[in-house]
């Protein structure tokens, strides 16, 4: 049974990924099997919702700007057009004779090839949203890259206009991601980082007002407070570069076997 | 997402088939 990364994808797919492995068994079990049903219908039912699936594929690759969605969707609707003209091939045989067993493993394998490419589909589409929140994170940390050179109140001022509506933007979809993710230990480790990247916030900007008054006061101590302020910021740092590596995780051995 | 509601309609649709396909052996075992 394959194991879904995100609670919208697993509602999706693990009820069909059950009863497929369920037809392998019966199959197995009843070897020559009864006769087959007619299952003309329902195969063109598959068709049907294949070419609606196909089409608004292309329109989401024609309308997406992200390249790698657009090399990788293809592929994936290509896997689950093959897989629907197997039923096809399938429920044709079957009619002939409802005892075939070609037809069956041709049933077998379009229906695990339908789970397989809808799952690569979603997977590709998954990774497409991911990389949205990846880059959204990333122009926080750019924005955390110009704390060091902020030293007067009017460039505080206009970082904290820069810096607030992405890290806003970027906590709530981190926050929604986590909500999704079906690996406890992946969602926790989100939450964490994200809730210390909040923690750290309102003292940066302060470390970062300190700095900019022991400047403009006479510089005693602008050392000690350059160096708090860098800190926060690489820390506020750290944790962006953690919530970005485990938001690019989509399986659980990929962070050491878990 | 459109992309979502097509990829649940394919799989209820491929549901329905593999429910139906697999009707006729349960009855043997």
């Amino acid at each position: 049974m394959p194991v879904f990364h995100t609670k919208i994808i697993e509602s999706i797919l693990e009820p069909v990924a059950q009863q497929v492995s369920r037809l392998v068994i019966l199959h197995e079990e009843a070897e020559d099997g009864n006769a087959m049903p007619d299952l003309a219908r329902p195969v063109q039912a598959v068709s049907l919702a294949v070419n609606n699936l196909v089409k608004v594929g292309h329109e989401t690759i024609e309308s997406s700007d992200d390249a790698i969605l657009r090399q990788d969707m293809p592929g994936a609707l290509h896997r689950v057009e093959t897989a629907a003209t197997l039923l096809q091939q399938a429920s044709d045989m079957l009619r002939a004779d409802p005892y075939s067993g070609p037809a069956r493993k041709k049933l077998i394998e379009g229906s695990r090839g339908i789970l397989q490419g809808t799952s690569a589909l979603l997977l590709c589409f998954d990774e497409s949203e991911v990389r949205k929140i990846v880059k959204e994170c990333k122009k926080v940390l750019d924005y955390l890259g110009v704390a060091e050179v902020i030293d007067t109140m009017e460039d505080l001022v206009q970082f904290l206009r820069d810096i607030s509506p992405a890290l806003s933007r970027a906590a709530r979809e981190v926050a929604s991601r986590a909500a999704e993710l079906t690996h406890p230990p992946h969602a926790e480790t989100l939450t964490r980082c994200l809730e210390s990247v909040k923690q750290l916030a309102p003292v940066l900007i302060c470390s970062m007002k300190i700095y900019i008054h022991i400047l403009t006061e006479g510089g005693k101590g602008i050392e000690e407070a350059a160096e708090n302020r860098n800190y926060l910021a690489q820390k506020m740092a750290d944790e962006i570069h953690e919530i970005i590596r485990v938001l690019q995780l989509t399986s659980y051995v990929e962070d050491g076997g878990e | 997402e459109m992309i979502l509601q097509a990829a649940k309609s394919i799989i209820a649709a491929t549901s329905a088939l593999v429910r139906a396909a697999s009707a006729a052996q349960r009855e043997l075992i």
